[in-house]
């Protein structure tokens, strides 16, 4: 379960302040699917990198299962980032050295040596989603979409409780993102708790409840179909 | 008048070939306006970077008006992809140490001096792609959305006669992409060629005509209205 109170997210460059988030608060449950959207700006991915605690509030606090996030101390916060959410960013944030294996297993770096189950592992999530044949290739020798599903697979390697995607189909064609998202479903179907955020109005269609983002705050929030 | 004669372009490593285009020939006239769409890694953006004289053909030629690219000298090829040619990256290509205005000027320092004329219409530029407010901050301060707009709006400040967009709404949510769209519709209503890569069908469907590429090769091309 995580939770907002309150929560903010103002920078300020000399006299400017810019509200990305402004005064939130909400609840996302166990095994949820989120989709979040709203426009260009509307405070997305502030949202996300707070959930996904890359980054802290300015005002108010952050809960997850009933424990103040800026209590944890620096470990358990790496434990709780690097073993319980999956990240898939939007920009993807590939390592350009490693190839697309090893840049797929670098959630694993921070949390223990790969070791020989876990390559195969890496395989079989590559495969997934449909780079099973480029492992061995960097992110310069890959195609956008392509860069993107390395992220995506990156994100499941941990088998997080939380996966958080923001945008992670923009640059994939219809078909490949209609593969991606039935994975997303079989995941959820296990148990993730997932939370999307898209511009593209079919994928939110297939997450179970729609949070709408409007100027830093929550301007609706509506259940796709009855849970 | 832009043309492929029978261009392939091959990358090889070690034992293996990607065929990213394979024998493709083909003609985009003064003032058309193409959606190329396809799935991902289907040479998309191979072909346009093809086109912009980013990259060069492994087999074939491309004429520009006429002239064979791969005869021109440095300095003729500079020209015609500084002057001629406006180009929006699918990964944006943002210089971090830059401001926004100084990343939309960034084509005029190639060419000469920014000047005081050109500030302005850098500024008029950033106002067209919704972006007037924020010319001082740098692209880590901006969402994604506002970082793409920044890479669009650096495209124009050429004035360029064509334009060439790689997945250059993808991260915009749809009031904002019907902006770009209508911002394009008039440039090419004022003469510019635009070729559009595209994952979004509606997107697509702006363009005058579409190509489907399909594993390196034009599986189709159709007219989305008469001409
Ligand atoms: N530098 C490179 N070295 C090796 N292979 C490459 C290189 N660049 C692209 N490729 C491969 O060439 C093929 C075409 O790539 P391209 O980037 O043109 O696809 P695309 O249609 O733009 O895809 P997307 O929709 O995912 O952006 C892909 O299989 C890609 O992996
Ligand atoms: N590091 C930063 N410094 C200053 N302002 C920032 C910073 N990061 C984001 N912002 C601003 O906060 C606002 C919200 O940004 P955010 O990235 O959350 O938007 P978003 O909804 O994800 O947009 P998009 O759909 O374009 O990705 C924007 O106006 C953005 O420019
Ligand atoms: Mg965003
Ligand atoms: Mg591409």
């Amino acid at each position: 379960v995580a939770e907002f109170r309150n929560v903010s997210r103002i920078y300020r460059m000399g006299d400017n302040e810019v509200h990305a988030l402004d005064d939130v608060s909400c609840r996302f449950n166990a095994g949820d699917y989120w989709a979040i959207m709203g426009s260009s700006g509307s405070g997305k991915s502030t949202m996300l990198n707070l959930l996904g605690c890359i980054d802290r509030p300015t005002n108010g606090e952050y809960y997850v299962s009933g424990t103040a996030v800026s209590t944890l101390n620096d470990d358990d916060l790496s434990e709780l980032r690097g073993r319980h959410i999956g990240f898939i960013f939007q920009s993807f944030n590939l390592i350009p050295q490693l190839n697309v294996l090893e840049n797929i297993l670098v959630p694993r770096f921070y949390l223990e040596d790969p070791g020989i189950g876990l390559v195969e592992r890496a395989r079989d999530i590559a495969e997934r989603v449909g780079l099973g044949s480029r492992t061995d290739h960097r992110p310069r020798e890959l195609s956008g979409g392509q860069q993107q599903r390395v992220a995506i697979a990156r994100a499941l390697i941990n088998d997080p409780s939380l996966l958080l995607a923001d945008e992670a189909t923009g640059n994939l064609d219809t078909q490949t993102t209609e593969e991606i998202l039935e994975l997303f479903d079989e995941l959820h179907s296990d148990g993730m708790t997932i939370l999307l955020v898209t511009h593209e109005e079919e994928v939110g269609k297939r997450a179970e409840q729609v949070m709408r983002l409007k100027d830093g705050a929550i301007e609706s929030v509506a259940y796709n179909r009855p849970t």
